[in-house]
């Protein structure tokens, strides 16, 4: 990355290279160079070292912005219900055991709910995962409705007095209005046991994607309220800069990274490192 | 849609002569941040444009239809011609079992697409074998014997090996004598930057010598499709590719930009979840998509 020396057309050209290649997006990227043009003038820099730090410091405050939602009080209620949603192969069910190894680091009871009852092998995956992570585990029998196992889960954690319940839904399309019915459903039903649940609704997003992050933004959040993110696969290349865009358009924040496939490989979300890693 | 901004800002062209270098440039910059905005990749537009302003350059604008109308054309027919004009048929060989490998990244729908792809040979006369190769990701193995038992088409694992290379190799002995024609492997997914995990791919290649290395790719991956493509073909070498998941309404700029830089066809579209979402590649309808 260009970061010395005068700040010239070339600068702006190279500054817009590396965001749009990041994912940022058309938009997002125009939004960036533009502000940036405007502190040149405004800050009299000179230097394109002084250009990135500004506009690093800028995404910092962008992706800190606390969101929207009322965190506090949905933290402590107990059962904590996070519901895990997203398309197909994001990473859900892996980040589901991460999530229940992390609580579990913390001396929390959990129950995952094997609420994917279409995908081949899905529950023995996520029992698989749940007995490495020391969490309980709700299942049907494949072709269950997925409601009545997020239900019976609900009211298992509830009787057992666990801490954490996490939904494992089949990865879809939001594209598709029937699947995303089920959903609904599914976030219906929870909230008879509790009408506050689920407390979290999570969509996993895989740091590959593209524009349709936005789309898929979008349709989940207008079906079901979404509270934040997990950006999964950051430990290949891809920066994932589609979560500025998305933040910037409908103020949903990142939660959670995940870094690799093992039960450790997730991390809290860290503004500055990641905004860092863009410039890389 | 790229057409309706193009005639908007081309519309002063119309029976002006040629199309120059000039009063083409802001119908460019539309069909760069249409490209973008598809997702192709960065570099891979400005190679792209370059073509499409050769292409375009000197033609008389007609009078027949809008300047627009032209540029879209001269886009479309690049777009097309760059993502393979023609289907390209599956390689099959001479001397049985032919081996097909497919690999790719984390959850880009390898072992679905195995088994779709598995149905369609059989549907066309084959008698396909699936070989379970994932012995990392929890329940990998068992998944693809649930979709081959679906689908009533014979799967190789072995619970006792944990040697992906072994059970590819040993596939091919059963295949043989079970007199199966078509090898599917089935691969763990795996970063292009994981050299353990490339190397594995490598020794399979070289002690199967397969057919068809396939590429399984998802139509939603953005800017980072350049780096993965080049990485997995410079490293493990791909002869096609299979791009998922296109049901959704991802643009899929990725397969312009996966195409340009391996030069290797993509055979096949994974267009659903069930086992007969399975069609040919369409180069045309992913243009039209991609200029939306
Ligand atoms: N490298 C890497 N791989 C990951 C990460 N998270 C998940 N994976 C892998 O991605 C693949 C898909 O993960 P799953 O957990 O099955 O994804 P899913 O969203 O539940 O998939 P569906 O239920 O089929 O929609 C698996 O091979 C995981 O090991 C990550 O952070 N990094
Ligand atoms: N909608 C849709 N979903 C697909 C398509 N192909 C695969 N899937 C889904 O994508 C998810 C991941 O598919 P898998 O076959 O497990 O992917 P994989 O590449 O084998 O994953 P790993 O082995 O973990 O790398 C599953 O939910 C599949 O049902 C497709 O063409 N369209
Ligand atoms: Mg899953
Ligand atoms: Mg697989």
């Amino acid at each position: 990355v260009l970061r010395k020396g005068a700040i010239d057309e070339d600068v702006f050209e190279e500054l817009e290279a590396t965001l749009i290649q990041a994912d940022m997006g058309v938009k997002t990227t125009h939004q960036l160079v533009e502000k940036m043009r405007e502190r040149v003038k405004s800050d009299r820099l000179t230097d394109a070292e002084q250009l990135y730090t500004v506009l690093e410091e800028e995404l910092v405050a962008l992706m800190s912005q606390p969101s929207t939602d009322a965190h506090s009080a949905v933290q402590s209620a107990s059962p904590h219900v996070a519901l895990v949603i997203g398309v197909n192969g994001v990473g859900k069910t892996t980040t589901i055991a991460k999530l229940a190894h992390m609580h579990r680091l913390d001396g929390k009871k959990v129950v995952v709910a094997a609420a994917d009852t279409f995908r081949a092998a899905a529950i023995e995956q996520l029992e698989i995962w749940a007995q490495r992570a020391g969490a309980d585990i709700v299942k049907h029998k494949s072709g269950a409705d997925p409601a009545a196992v997020a239900y019976d889960a609900l009211a298992a954690a509830i009787a057992r007095k666990c801490d954490q319940v996490i939904i494992d839904t089949a990865g879809r399309l939001h594209t598709k209005t029937n699947l995303m019915e089920e959903l609904k459903k599914i976030k219906r039903v929870l909230g008879k046991l509790d009408p506050s649940a689920p407390h979290e609704v999570l969509m996993v997003l895989d740091a590959t994607t593209g524009q349709n992050a936005l789309s898929q933004a979008r349709l989940f959040t207008e079906a079901l309220g979404v509270t934040g993110i997990i950006l999964t696969k950051l430990d290949g290349t891809a920066k994932g800069g589609i979560v500025v865009a998305i933040h910037q358009e409908f103020g949903i924040p990142v939660k959670f990274i995940g870094v690799g496939e093992s039960l450790d490989d997730l991390k809290p979300f860290a503004p500055t490192e990641f905004v860092k890693a863009l410039f890389e | 849609s790229l057409s309706e901004k193009l005639q908007k800002t081309l519309r002063n062209l119309r029976g002006l002569g040629k199309l120059s270098e000039k009063n083409m440039k802001d119908g460019l910059r539309d069909v760069r941040m249409a490209l973008l905005e598809a997702d192709v990749n960065y570099k891979v537009v400005k190679d792209f444009i370059g073509h499409v302003q050769d292409k375009a350059l000197g033609r008389e604008v007609l009078e027949s239809i809008t300047p627009g109308q032209q540029l879209v054309k001269v886009v479309y027919d690049e777009l097309v011609r760059m993502m393979g004009k023609e289907a390209e048929p599956l390689r099959l060989s001479s001397e049985p079992p032919t081996v097909i490998m497919l690999i790719g990244l984390q959850g880009s729908g390898k072992t679905t697409t195995a088994a779709k792809l598995a149905r369609s040979l059989r549907t066309r006369g084959h008698q396909p074998l699936l070989v379970a190769a994932d012995v990392y990701r929890p329940a990998a193995v068992q998944q693809l014997i649930v979709l081959s038992e679906q689908l009533g088409i014979p799967a190789y694992s072995d619970e006792n090996s944990n040697d992906p290379v072994g059970i590819c190799r040993d596939s091919v002995q059963h295949a043989r004598r079970s007199n199966r024609d078509v090898l599917i492997l089935d691969t763990a997914g795996r970063l292009h930057i994981n050299d353990e995990l490339i190397e594995e791919l490598r020794r399979i290649r070289e002690i199967l010598h397969p057919h068809e290395v396939l590429l399984v790719a998802d139509a939603m991956t953005g800017q980072d499709a350049v780096n993965v493509a080049e990485q997995f073909h410079s490293r493990v070498g791909i002869t096609g590719v299979i791009l998922t998941k296109l049901d959704g309404d991802a643009r899929g700029g990725a397969a312009l930009s996966i195409k340009s830089v391996t030069g290797q066809p993509i055979k096949f579209a994974g267009i659903g979840e069930k086992l007969d979402a399975f069609e040919v590649f369409h180069p045309d309808r992913v243009a039209s998509r991609i200029l939306g």
